[in-house]
């Protein structure tokens, strides 16, 4: 396909531009409405005093993620796609002229929510991060395996919820482990703040290693 | 576009051939874990006896939503896309073949999990049903406007789980009002049953109207 070996090349510019600025990238991508951005709001609140940190944002219409992010006041660009449902790395290129990266450590990159498409496009990201959230069911692994496959790191959200789903744990962490024994799977509410510190942690070895 | 044109053919070819055979077909989408498969378990409890319905399946991989409607004893096909992120009307076209038209009153299509794509692709249905669960967010019609556009009819699920998540009830009317004033706004729990009977009575009028 000429198209992704395209976007290929245009991510390969994108990462040499990033890595030359010491820039970390992560791509985060889950279902609309998993806690994309609710991760990003306090993951910017317990770390933007100790990591210089920017945000693009992806979404088919409107700049509403773009404005939550922008109240932590650091830099934050929002991508419309006009309909399309997933990033590509020609609109990260061009997106990255916003921003000062020989003074940013990391650039966090919300996709747009789609579990099938986004994973397959390379934006020029260090890690990709894959977020699902306990009220979609126990399945989506299994259904839509290309993230869970692929994902350096896989979030499940909304574990809150959990007393008032019914959510089989088991078949669940079952069909993560049958497509990526290797990722690290960290249980989270972004609500009650459990797993978050995982995360944190994730994304300081994350940097350290990349730097 | 040269493939949309080609879908169009295709889904024109399929209309005809479900309304010679006077089957009314509904294509039911949403994200990925918001209940449509739930709504069709529920929906086949409650209307198999009196209506003589087949249900067509769209999935990334696996055939686990398929396995969940055959417990109904109703014909049910499998299509998976193989990665694709929505069904498209040649697939649905060839799958026509595996059901027996003639003795059928209803088909129901689950697309695959998606809130940008699917809406795109004609499949020859009578009606276009867009489901939302509140755990996703109210913010989801502004979002991700075109399945909100043009469904003719919207199902907000998952409102049991109101008490335990913040979401704006208003400002969700409000979104979906601007975006398409006319179509029926049904507050659903697959749960609960609350908001149930509206369904099965929107059904009943489409079968009507279509028939
Ligand atoms: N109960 C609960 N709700 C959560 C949690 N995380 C996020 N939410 C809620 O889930 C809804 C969607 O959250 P967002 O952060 O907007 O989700 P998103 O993935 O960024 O959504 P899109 O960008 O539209 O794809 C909001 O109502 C959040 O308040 C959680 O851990 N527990
Ligand atoms: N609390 C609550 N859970 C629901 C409701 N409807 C469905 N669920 C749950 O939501 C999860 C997903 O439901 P499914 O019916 O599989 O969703 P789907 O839209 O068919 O999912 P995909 O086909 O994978 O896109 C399951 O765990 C269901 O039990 C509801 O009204 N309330
Ligand atoms: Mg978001
Ligand atoms: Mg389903
Ligand atoms: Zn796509
Ligand atoms: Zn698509």
């Amino acid at each position: 396909q000429k198209v992704m070996k395209v976007n290929d090349e245009l991510a390969a510019a994108v990462r040499q531009e990033l890595t030359e600025a010491g820039v970390v990238a992560l791509n985060i991508m889950s279902s609309p409405g998993s806690g994309k951005t609710t991760l990003i709001e306090k993951t910017l609140a317990a770390i933007k005093d100790s990591v210089r940190v920017a945000v693009l944002e992806g979404d088919p219409e409107t700049s509403l993620d773009a404005e939550r992010i922008a109240k932590f006041d650091v830099p934050v660009t929002q991508i419309e796609t006009a309909g399309g449902c997933h990033l590509e790395a020609n609109l990260v290129k061009r997106a990255l002229a916003n921003f000062d990266l020989p003074n940013l450590d990391l650039l966090i990159i919300e996709n747009v929510g789609n579990l099938v498409c986004p994973v397959g496009f390379d934006l020029g990201e260090n890690a990709q991060v894959g977020m699902v959230s306990t009220t979609e069911g126990h399945d989506k692994p299994a259904k839509y395996p290309n993230l869970f496959r692929k994902a350096d790191v896989i979030i499940l959200n909304k574990i809150d919820l959990l007393p008032y789903i019914n959510f089989d744990f088991e078949q669940f962490r079952n069909y993560v482990h049958d497509l990526n024994p290797e990722t690290p799977l960290i249980d989270m509410s972004c609500t009650t703040g459990e797993g978050f510190e995982a995360w944190l942690l994730w994304i300081k070895e994350k940097m350290a290693l990349e730097s």
